[in-house]
């Protein structure tokens, strides 16, 4: 059974993409066949696998207003086993289009099931809102992977999403489960990191994952040469901490 | 005439909500009659100044759907010279109300408009987004403060913002200027902070600000105890350059 995890929340700048990237990168590094779709305006995900997206034939844009399928608009990247669905600007328009559609909020979920056999793994970026693109992202998923900055803004709106996390599950998606929390950015020199970690392990216990990814210049220096850290610089302490939560991503039952 | 200047970045997490704090404190430390707009649901600014955003009577929801007026939500702060219109979850329902209301891209001008007496400096802080709320907040103001986070995602959504601005500027608000772009979260030792910096003073040259806000963990910890950074730890890195931003912004007219 393929594993739909999409990556959110939205507070901005926590991780997401570099989440995104850098777990799909490390599944196709283990030959687990990974597609990546982006569906942040913004087009991180694409640009931090060296696509240039202002230069696409096709986006989930066109997929999620039903102009194309999934499988015409997904690009090969520098790693075999890896796909991507891009995203570009055009999204934004799709917010405010898909407002009038049809099943606005499972137009992802069909593209999706359709291709279902083909891969192992399907990881989803979202934009930093609770829009009916991050709606349809959360519907479409099996699991909802929520990185989680150490500081302060981050650990408040934490309360927010899991709420809606729980509507989404109530109305679109009754299997939506937690795959977990992930501790990122974390500077073990500050006290504010450690007590943010001990925050979030005290309410949220073992939906919080063993690895905690530091922060490390290395991890924002990869997108910038459009290649995920492990291509960029695989001894890293960026890389080797998304490695080692790789591993416990392939490993682990959903933990609830 | 009052100053209203919206602060404002699509990519997340690059330092809107920091530099709207920090900016109208030290604007209220130096006796300028300042208020602060919190339009971003994540209620961020409200609560880095100590407010608990579960527990309001009125926030800038209820002005922007007509239920109250502006003047109905004020609250003080701990600073004299600073109030601030808090916002809180309830504004995510407001963007789907909007919607369907008339003049919704003006309510929040036309709410501002009636105030303007009353303050020198009115300062608003938005979402990680370009939705009704930030059309509200672009189309309420005299000019634009842009934070530029020196790391390469933020450097590559500068281009769409400004693309967005200018469709502002056409459409509902003819006179809005750019404030200018300030650099944040520069780390002085890594290479990435110092491109960023470079390319950003090569492409918008003069509009960049000189005071550059420095990577510096007191301004992570300050929301923590509800205080703007110059409360919390005057002598900090942090709180030496919002008040030297401070004084550029105080001193110099708009970069155009
Ligand atoms: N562990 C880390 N150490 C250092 N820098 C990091 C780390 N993780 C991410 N970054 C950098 O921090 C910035 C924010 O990360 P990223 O863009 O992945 O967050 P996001 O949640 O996807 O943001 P948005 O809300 O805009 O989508 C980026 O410039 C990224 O390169
Ligand atoms: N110069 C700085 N040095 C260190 N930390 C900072 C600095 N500026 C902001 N921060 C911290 O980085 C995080 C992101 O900043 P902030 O929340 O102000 O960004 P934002 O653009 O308002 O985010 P959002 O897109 O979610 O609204 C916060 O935890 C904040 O405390
Ligand atoms: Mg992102
Ligand atoms: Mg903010």
């Amino acid at each position: 059974m393929t594993r739909i995890i999409t990556v959110s929340n939205q507070k901005g700048g926590v991780g997401k993409t570099t989440t995104a990237v850098n777990l799909a990168a490390a599944l196709a590094v283990a030959e687990k066949r990974t597609l990546l779709i982006d569906i942040d305006p913004q087009g991180n995900a694409s640009s931090g696998l060296g696509k240039d997206t202002s230069d696409l034939d096709g986006s989930i844009y066109h997929v999620l207003i039903g102009e194309k399928s999934l499988p015409e608009v997904i690009l090969p990247t520098d790693l075999p086993y890896l796909s991507l669905a891009p995203s570009n600007i055009d999204l934004i328009g799709a917010e405010i289009e898909m407002l009038d559609l049809p099943r606005r909020e499972t137009r992802l979920k069909e593209a999706v099931v359709s291709r279902h056999g083909e891969y192992e793994f399907i990881i989803i970026d979202c934009p930093p809102s609770l829009s009916i693109l991050t709606v349809n992202a959360l519907t479409a998923a099996r699991s909802v992977l929520v990185p989680l900055q150490c500081e302060y803004f981050a650990l408040e709106g934490l309360t927010h999403l899991m709420k809606t996390i729980g509507l989404i599950r109530s109305s679109f998606n009754p299997g939506l489960a937690l795959e977990g929390i992930l501790l990122t950015m974390y500077s073990p020199r500050t006290n504010l990191s450690r007590q943010v970690a001990e925050e979030a392990r005290e309410h949220f216990s073992d939906k919080v994952f063993q690895t905690v990814i530091p922060r490390n210049v290395r991890l924002s220096e990869a997108p910038s040469f459009g290649k995920p850290v492990i291509l960029y610089d695989i001894r890293s302490k960026g890389a080797e901490a998304y490695l080692a939560f790789t591993k416990e991503v392939i490993s682990h039952e959903q933990k609830g």
